[in-house]
């Protein structure tokens, strides 16, 4: 059972309070503003009314014990430098900021915040990819090369078994699971008929994975 | 090459408008803010100020010839699904709107909004996860049941190589990939062995890579 606070009950903030009570651990919510306060106060271990710049408060709330210190202020760019410049001070054991924009994130790291995040901009980009590309459903780039796709089965591959459609000696890839409706085959074998509307979990090179998702 | 409409220049849209452009694409930028159009001109293909509650304006700026349009509109909810409503009702052929809580999701999906996007919850909920149990990098849900984790070595597994890790006779799961440093190798042999700091790409019943992420 880990010991959170979070800063800035903003819907970042909110969002992430509430998952981590969800998850089983213990968090303190802070704020300026006293109806968020009140809004969150049921569900948070503890919420106070209270300037995060203001480091003899910090003090007072036994700030260094967290596990981690999350700084979710967003508009006050001001206030969210600051306070993650005294929680480092301070010796907080990790501390996580949001940045508004590309400089405040180049600040935040430069002063030292453990991890900084862009949740506008990073769901903003892979909303991106996927009104370009819809057949994408899911990724992880395993490096600048190699990926895992899961994408809907394109045209060509209908109909097809993993033998026949020649996607490991023409192209590299691996097929790792395929989905029909709710079911899933994860390591399909060879005869493994491929039908219209599954989905394909796919491993290989990213250039090979692009050719694969044109092949419409 | 696509032609995209987005309405609501905050940190959201205009993520979503440079990363759209990046990608090539054609980008209508519309804000009641004059100089938030302003800031964007040089970006978007077009920037235009306007009130998107105003369904004669968004015929005269042809609206439903877009691939698709993006409601980036934050905190004046009702602005929001004012504007959403309208393009469904003038049959834009997508639509794409951001929820600032569960209440105004769940009216945008009642109203038929294509995709739904909930930024700062979704992030929120990731970051979560990356504080509870650092050791997993990136995942994708296959199923309920079923993921693909890059985690870093448990320590149980350093020294180990693939054939005796016995991972997939007494867990099920398969090393997809190690990576070492900035080296990756997909698909290791079974004499591969493990390194300390080495990141496991592996792919089994979600239960069995829980337990793994354990052996540490
Ligand atoms: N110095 C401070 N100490 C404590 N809380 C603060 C401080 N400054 C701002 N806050 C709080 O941080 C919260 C989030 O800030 P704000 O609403 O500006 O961010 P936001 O980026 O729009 O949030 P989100 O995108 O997460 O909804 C607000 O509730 C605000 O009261
Ligand atoms: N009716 C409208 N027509 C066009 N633009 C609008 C309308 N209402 C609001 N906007 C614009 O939408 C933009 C985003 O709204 P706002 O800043 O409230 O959202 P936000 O959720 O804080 O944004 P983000 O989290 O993306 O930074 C603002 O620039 C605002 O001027």
């Amino acid at each position: 059972k880990k010991q959170y606070a979070v800063i800035g009950i903003g819907r970042f903030g909110e969002s992430l309070i509430r998952e981590l009570v969800r998850m089983g651990h213990e968090v303190l919510a802070i704020d300026t503003d006293e109806s968020r306060v009140q809004d969150i106060a049921d569900i948070a271990t503890q919420a106070v009314q209270a300037d995060s710049m203001d480091d003899k408060v910090l003090r007072a709330l036994d700030i260094t014990s967290f596990d981690a210190v999350i700084v979710a202020i967003g508009e006050d760019i001001e206030a969210s430098i600051l306070t993650s410049l005294t929680l480092k001070d301070m010796g907080v054991r990790k501390t996580i900021a949001k940045a508004q924009n590309h400089m405040h994130g180049k600040v935040l790291a430069k002063i030292g915040v453990d991890i900084v995040v862009h949740p506008e901009r990073d769901m903003a980009i892979r909303l991106a990819r996927t009104l370009v590309s819809n057949s994408i459903i899911e990724h992880i780039d395993l490096s600048a090369d190699y990926g895992i796709w899961e994408l809907v089965t394109p045209r060509t591959l209908v109909g097809k078994n993993l033998q026949n459609s020649g996607l490991r000696p023409k192209l590299g890839i691996n097929i790792l699971a395929i989905k029909t409706g709710d079911s899933i085959e994860v390591s399909p074998p060879p005869e493994h008929v491929i039908n219209k509307d599954d989905i394909l979990v796919v491993i290989g090179p990213t250039r090979s994975l692009e050719k694969l998702n044109e092949m419409d």
